[in-house]
């Protein structure tokens, strides 16, 4: 069976698709099929691992709006055992579209249940938003995968996310768990980052994960050439970190 | 009459609310009257000028649904001309609730119009989206001040935004001008950031302007403090940058 996880965080650029590419990738590099599915409107994850979003495919929104299967939208990427369902420019229009829809917090969930067999995990990266598409994600997840930036403003935001965490299970009945805390863009140099990264774990104990991502230049040129990070450069300090994230959650298992 | 300048770029973390706060300072550090506005659920602004956001009073979530009366809802700040229209958690459902609302998207434009003689300058934070939120910000402003981080994402979406600003003027008949594109975050040492700050100019010319936000620490660490940075650092190059950059819209006008 595989393992769905979201990643999410409504903090703006706190690493999320860095972080759904490079993990889904590193997770394929184990000799698993990884599905990641791109769920921001924004198309990131899409464009940063080769794909061109063209309006003329079939993507997230048209499986999401039962214009398509999703055996229809799902594309392979350079990196063996990576496939992709993209995003395009249509899914900023989801978020109004699904308002009137049937189940409209659950059509992501039900698409992703004819493909599940196939893939070992699937990973959704998520827009920087509480909306109705991050929460098809967090409804089809079982589990959530937290990027945070060791700033102010990241960690405003936490209980927030939390606070939702806890609504999803109460009101929707969905027993969503949390796969970890990841540090990312960390720079021990600064006292700011040494801080925020105490108070998180502090906070939170071993929700936070052992891994920690740090800066990396080489993390944010590789998108440029629409790769994940281990097929740009595999001995950067962020493709390194990368991989022993994946091992972290290989190491978590697949129950809860 | 006072000019609104909406501060927007649907990707996450490229220093909106860093720039919206710090030019909103700087232009009141000229013994001019402004506004800030905190249009975000993350609500950013509001803690990064000091003021807790507090359930009982009024914000702008309130001001949108008409439960309040701007003038209720709007604070003063430590800093001596700068008044702040705070956001709260309930925004999160705003996008949600004023789907129904007739004219729902020139909300923000008619509760300004009512203070706007006050001021000299108002500044709205707008969230990471094209959502209804921004919407609203959008049509309520004058001219859009684009952050953007010189880095492959951040440069992706800027078509996104330039052509929902064409829809705008088009199918809203609302004239709204480009302050300007800033680029933040600028670290001069990586070729990365070298290389999109001249395809940006490129291919947008004067619209980029020439006062460029450096990293800075001090930037970062100003919020935590509840302060923008020229209270908590002004002879940093942060502070120094934002001051540059408020001199360099005065500069422009309040005409297109
Ligand atoms: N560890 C890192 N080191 C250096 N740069 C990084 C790192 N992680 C991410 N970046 C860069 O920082 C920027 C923000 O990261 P990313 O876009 O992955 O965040 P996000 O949370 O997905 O943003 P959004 O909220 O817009 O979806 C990108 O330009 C990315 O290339
Ligand atoms: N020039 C700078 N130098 C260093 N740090 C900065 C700079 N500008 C912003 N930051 C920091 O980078 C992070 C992102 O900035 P900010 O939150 O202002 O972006 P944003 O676009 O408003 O994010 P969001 O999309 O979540 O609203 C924050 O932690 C902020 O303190
Ligand atoms: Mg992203
Ligand atoms: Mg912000």
């Amino acid at each position: 069976l595989s393992k769905i996880i979201a990643v999410s965080n409504q903090k703006g650029g706190v690493g999320k698709t860095t972080t759904a590419i490079n993990v889904a990738a590193s997770l394929a590099a184990n000799d698993l099929k990884v599905l990641l599915v791109d769920s921001d409107p924004q198309g990131n994850a899409t464009s940063g691992v080769g794909i061109r979003k063209d309006l003329e495919n079939s993507s997230l929104y048209h499986v999401l709006l039962g214009h398509a299967p999703i055996a229809d939208a799902v594309v392979a990427t350079e990196m063996e055992g990576l496939h992709l369902l993209p995003a395009d420019k249509n899914l900023v229009g989801a978020n109004l579209e699904m308002v009137g829809v049937n189940q409209r917090e659950t059509l992501l969930r039900a698409a992703l249940e004819t493909v599940r067999d196939q893939y070992d995990y699937i990973l959704i990266d998520c827009p920087p938003a509480l909306d109705l598409l991050t929460l098809n994600a967090l409804m089809a997840a079982d589990s959530v995968l937290v990027p945070i930036q060791c700033e102010f403003f990241a960690l405003e935001g936490i209980s927030e996310l939390m606070d939702t965490l806890d609504r999803i299970r109460a009101s929707f009945h969905h027993a969503i768990a949390l796969e970890g805390i990841v540090l990312t863009m960390y720079d021990e140099r600064t006292n700011l980052t040494r801080q925020v990264a105490n108070d998180l774990r502090e906070f939170f104990g071993t929700d936070v994960l052992k891994t920690v991502i740090p800066r990396s230049i080489k993390l944010a040129e590789a998108p440029s050439f629409g790769k994940p990070v281990m097929l740009y450069d595999v001995r950067s300090k962020g493709a390194e970190s990368y991989i022993q994230l994946a091992k972290e959650i290989l190491s978590h298992g697949k129950q809860e």
